[in-house]
């Protein structure tokens, strides 16, 4: 199962998602997990407190052979690290052999590349916080994939950052459910300090706060995805 | 005085800090403020519910003539649209004659017009989270900036979605405080959905909510940099 996580919006929370659902998926016996940092930030890799050894995610798109990162304390866990370049084009298939999902973490912008990772996904998982300015970048999300002729039918919406004290994250939500029916996902993240912390200490939230709300939410997440990737 | 408000790192805050800046500036009698969208995302045009009339930030860059826009309910304060596709370079030096502060949005992410625009400016303001992320997102700036021979005399960091009763947030602003000295300002915006739900209406913080701390803080940010502008 090959899940990418994109958004062009800026601080949704794709980096913190794709950590803690690899975590969560491995540590539900989904298999072996295989992320991927494909933004020249490097913030997935920087949030495991690892760094490239010399072969990275421009290696791996390109088919050159190598050995991606074990994640200590996470078996089950694997990481393609980021490079800090942008990577421009997809050449190859990208290897995920001996692997049961793929989870990718994407920069906050647009290109051939993530649009080629996107055609490939089995889900294309878009965190966004409900509201205002959450919306306005769905709307435009969802009109870049429909003029690069990819279809909605894999898209997963993912409300993150919820306080649901919130009028505004209450009122978007709805509106969200009433849109997008079941591509909004039932499972939301909610906001969580410890999911700031968790990066700064280069531990998933499964390790850093494993009663969290946060660790609950992502272990709510991955569930549902593994019975979604069932029915796919 | 020509602020540039950037940071590649996503959600930051950027929109949030131009629309309310902005508006802060022209109500504390700085004179014409002008605010101009560099992000094709348009989220500071779409904050302030406007929309292109034909001339947009790509007509402004390359000098060709046109009309900046009037903010409705704030006196002084006018934009230059955005436009949908990336503006790549910078042409000519834009045309800010008639106003006394010119306040620019850009997307998340680098260009060579963004660095064209940081060179030009008075005061480049880098708006971030207090956390690990945030910190991280700093640290690529600078080195950016310092591969693009752009010195840091001029930049500007301000925390913003700041929640005090946060470790976390205490913690990396007193790290950044005494890292960079003056360089970090002494406001700091405060987490506030407010702020959140003033774009969903089309208004700045002081038409949607005047008595919040939001309002407060953008007037007390607007204040300082005049006194910076003044010293500079
Ligand atoms: N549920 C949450 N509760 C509290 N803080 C969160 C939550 N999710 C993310 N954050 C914080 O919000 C900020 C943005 O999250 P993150 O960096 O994961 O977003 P992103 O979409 O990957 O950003 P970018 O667009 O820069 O890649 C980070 O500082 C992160 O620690
Ligand atoms: N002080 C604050 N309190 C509460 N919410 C805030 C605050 N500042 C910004 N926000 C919210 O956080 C989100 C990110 O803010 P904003 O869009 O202004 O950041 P940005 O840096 O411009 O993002 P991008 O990188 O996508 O351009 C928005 O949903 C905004 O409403
Ligand atoms: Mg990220
Ligand atoms: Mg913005």
């Amino acid at each position: 199962m090959r899940v990418m996580i994109c958004n062009q919006k800026g601080g949704v929370g794709k980096t913190t998602t794709a950590v803690n659902l690899g975590a969560a998926l491995a540590r539900a016996g989904a298999g072996r997990v295989l992320l991927v940092d494909l933004d020249p930030q490097m913030h997935l890799t920087a949030s495991l407190g690892l760094q490239s050894e010399g072969w990275d995610v421009a290696d791996w798109l390109s088919g050159r052979a190598g050995r991606p990162l074990a994640v200590p304390d996470e078996p089950g866990l694997f990481l393609v690290p980021g490079a800090s370049e942008a990577v421009a084009d997809l050449p190859a298939d990208p290897a995920a052999a001996g692997f049961d999902w793929l989870v990718i973490d994407a920069p906050p912008n647009w290109s051939d590349a993530i649009a080629g990772l996107m055609r490939g996904a089995d889900i294309v998982l878009c965190p966004l916080e409900p509201d205002f300015l959450g919306l306005q970048g769905l709307n435009r999300l969802l009109r870049t994939m429909q003029a690069a002729g990819l279809d909605w039918g894999r898209l997963r919406l993912l409300a993150t950052r919820v306080s649901d004290r919130l009028a505004v994250h209450r009122e978007v939500r709805a509106r969200l459910a009433e849109r997008f029916g079941e591509t909004l996902l039932p499972v939301a993240i909610r906001a969580s300090v410890k999911l700031a912390e968790a990066p700064g200490r280069g531990r998933t939230i499964f390790t850093h706060a494993p009663a969290s709300t946060g660790a609950a939410d992502h272990a709510d997440l991955a569930r549902l995805l593994m019975q979604d990737g069932r029915r796919a």
